[in-house]
């Protein structure tokens, strides 16, 4: 909080990568990977 | 207890929280314990992992709320599921007290996630989400932190805004002001438009122009979502087409499979004519590592050795996996006999219709200043954006990859034509969400 009453919460950020945006492609539906994930990325 | 009606959650399932870049911190229970969350638009419950997550991988990860450990911890037990595109979360409600920032929000209920069974989460940064939408599109219509806010009477005025920090050199990630506006960042006047569908932050929106020229779907008129849980600019298919065209985008993986055979095409047929082993053939090119029996990604390793490039090792996988594609298709060619030029020409068109994952795009990092500015209209006024603005580059130097902000998305009406104004819009535009007047503002961010 501050003098003119605002309530203020800093955001911190990060900057995407390879390696994350990859990590979001072999995701799917409730957590159960494809075969070609499984496959393609070695989990 | 999944969100409320079937076109809502067709909405909801496009969110993806991999790519959400911005969050803060929050504190629940007394004393507070702490959760990086991200502040999302586009759904309206807070969720965090529970003490309770035995079996998620990713509750190993991530802070875990311990009811034992509150003073002010009120049980309410009964169960939750969210389903997202990305991932979904389960568990049960409970009731403490939130601290954003020096405000204490008493009583709020929340979901203690006792699943979090998706890789979005394990691999995220943040822990949890708090949902910043209205009650109508609430998991068991649970009252939102900001409602509670707002009913505790502890902000001055029913309104929050967002202030992105898209300077890539800064390291403060931005602000989200409860109770009113920062005017330090933003420049000029607010353009206000009413909420038109109450459930999501939505509003009409008016004509997408590309260079200045109308791209015609949405002169008659669209929907448009704010949405802080969102990195990318959804919308419809036949306007981001015209937008892919002008700008030179292709899918991320097409394009690097099109460089694989540009470059390594001759090579792969080459060996495959030697019979050399189709499985080892992409590592001996350098595109891949070799694993005893077959050619594997080089990513996974590269994640743990902190001394490797990260980014470098993203774009390794990718190739990888457009260099294993290509050997398979032009083994196949092969066996029909047919010449060297056919199979690279035709594998060459098997690459352009690699769907591409997420549905990004790639551009080309070097052709930025030739691209058009993107304007949308909002409130009869137009609001730009540069192509520095809505392409996002990935890595950096030699292993750079361009990213289009721009991802199709077709919801069908009545609640479509849509769009989603995520992180890359509002970077751009101080964005206020006005809870008293029913009206969303933007203005340009300082």
């Amino acid at each position: 909080a501050s003098n003119d009453g605002l309530i203020r919460v800093g955001l911190k950020k990060r900057k995407l990568d390879h390696v994350d945006r990859l990590a979001g492609h072999i995701d799917t539906k409730e957590g159960e990977l494809s075969g070609a994930s499984v496959r393609n990325y070695r989990l | 207890h999944d969100n409320v009606g079937g076109s809502d959650t067709d909405i909801i399932a496009l969110k993806n929280y991999m790519d959400a870049q911005y969050f803060g911190e929050i504190g629940i229970g007394t004393p507070p314990q702490k959760f990086t969350v991200i502040f999302d638009t586009g759904s309206s419950n807070l969720w965090v992992p529970s003490a309770k997550c035995y079996f998620s991988v990713a509750c190993l990860f991530h802070s875990k709320y311990k009811s034992g450990h509150s003073s002010t911890y009120k049980k309410n037990g009964k169960s939750a599921a969210i389903h997202y595109g990305t991932g979904a979360i389960s568990g049960f409600f409970s009731q403490d007290h939130v601290k954003l920032g020096d405000l204490v929000v008493k009583e709020q209920d929340f979901i203690e996630a006792t699943r979090e069974p998706s890789i979005t989460f394990l691999a995220a940064k943040f822990d949890g989400i708090l949902g910043l939408g209205f009650q109508e599109i609430s998991v068991g219509n649970a009252v939102p932190v900001w409602y509670s806010m707002v009913n505790q009477g502890l902000v001055k005025e029913p309104v929050f805004s967002f202030w992105f920090n898209r300077n890539a050199e800064e390291e403060e990630g931005g602000e989200i002001v409860f109770g009113g506006v920062d005017s330090n960042h933003y420049k000029g006047e607010h353009t206000y438009v009413p909420v038109t569908e109450k459930g999501y932050w939505q509003f009409d929106m008016g004509d997408v122009l590309i260079g200045g020229a109308t791209t015609g779907f949405c002169a008659g008129g669209c929907s448009a979502i704010a949405d802080s849980g969102t990195s990318l600019l959804a919308g419809p298919t036949t306007v981001i087409a015209q937008i892919n065209h002008a700008i030179g985008a292709s899918g991320v993986l097409s394009q690097e499979c099109k460089t694989v055979v540009s470059q390594y095409g001759k090579t792969i047929l080459d060996m495959l004519v030697a019979e050399a082993k189709p499985q080892k053939i992409c590592s001996q090119i350098g595109l891949c590592s070799f694993d005893g029996t077959r050619d594997v990604s080089m990513g996974i390793e590269s994640v743990v050795d902190k001394n490797t490039d990260k980014s470098s090792s993203g774009l390794h996988d990718t190739v990888c996996s457009a260099c294993e594609m290509a050997v398979v298709w032009m083994q196949n060619q092969l066996r029909q006999n047919l010449t060297e030029d056919r199979i690279l020409n035709y594998v060459n068109e098997l690459c352009e219709r690699i769907p591409s994952p997420m549905g990004e795009s790639a551009v080309d990092c070097s052709s930025l200043a030739s691209m058009p500015r993107v304007s949308f209209t909002i409130g009869g006024k137009v609001f730009e954006l540069s192509p520095e603005q809505y392409v996002l580059q990935v890595g950096e130097g030699v292993a750079a990859q361009c990213i289009s902000g721009f991802m199709a998305l077709d919801v069908p009406p009545p609640r479509g034509p849509l769009w989603i104004l995520g992180d890359v819009f509002m970077g751009h535009y101080h964005t206020v969400f006005d809870f008293g007047n029913m009206t969303v503002g933007f203005a340009e961010a300082a």
